[in-house]
């Protein structure tokens, strides 16, 4: 989906939360 | 107004306080506008923020004194409500400048806008994207170190010194972000301990004792892969 929107902000909050440091 | 109004507008040799309602009546559009919006602003706006940001790095005037810094972060902020969407996001990783800038703007004398900078540099790190957007961000922070003779990762660490609780548990937000997308355990365990030598080891000492949900969600974050890690090796 080319118009997906809020990218950044969803990183942002996987970042502050850990969640985009948990191993695959 | 619509995005080529604007695109007009950073055209004109727009100064000061000129530039800066310019830049935070952009910023509101581009958070609240349609992604065909953004997506008109597109490559050349983009292309002009830069431009814009690169002069007033450039600029003479001390860093941390005046409107100059207001409208350096100001642009900080329309980079982050430009790249939310995925033709913004594509658009700045295409751009040659867009990640050295911003690495450029992680300036620990202006703690609130290194805040800002430093977490979309970790957002852009942790990207599924091909080509490695935590390598290009690691190239461009040394480069930047390499040109002010400084050891690649003293910005941060200066940054972590601050009273700004929220700069500390953004620098450690970014450190996590390097160190994590690094595949090779070598490089990982490598990078830790340049970060260590250079005084992270004192800092994670005292930071610990801070009461702060963000900071300790990071610290956890460090020391649990540091130990997956030691344990791998």
């Amino acid at each position: 989906d080319g118009d997906e929107t809020g990218i950044m902000d969803g990183l942002l909050e996987a970042l502050q939360s850990g969640a985009a440091f948990k191993r695959k | 107004k619509s995005a080529l109004v604007y695109i007009q507008e950073l055209k004109t040799d727009l100064r000061d306080t000129q530039l800066l309602s310019c830049l935070e009546s952009l910023r509101v559009s581009l958070n609240n506008n349609p992604v065909s919006w953004v997506q008109t602003f597109g490559a050349e706006g983009l292309a002009l923020l830069l431009t814009f940001l690169k002069k007033l790095q450039d600029d003479e005037e001390p860093l941390n004194a005046g409107i100059g810094v207001k409208c350096q972060h100001e642009i900080i902020r329309c980079l982050k409500a430009f790249m939310n969407n995925k033709h913004g996001l594509k658009a700045m990783l295409t751009s040659a400048e867009g990640i050295p800038l911003l690495v450029r703007s992680i300036n620990p004398n202006v703690p609130h806008m290194m805040v800002d900078v430093v977490k979309l540099l970790s957002a852009i790190c942790i990207l599924e994207h091909p080509g490695n957007t935590h390598e290009r961000v690691l190239e461009c922070i040394t480069e930047q170190a390499e040109e002010h003779e400084i050891e690649r990762f003293q910005p941060l660490l200066s940054g972590m010194h601050k009273n700004s609780i929220t700069l500390k548990a953004g620098c450690m937000q970014l450190i996590n972000a390097l160190i994590s997308r690094v595949e090779e355990l070598d490089f990982r365990i490598h990078l830790r301990s340049e970060l260590m030598r250079l005084g992270l080891k004192d800092v994670l000492k005292e930071v610990k004792s801070i009461e702060n949900e963000d900071i300790k969600v990071q610290l956890q974050v460090f020391e649990e892969q540091a130990d997956e890690d030691s344990e791998d090796l």
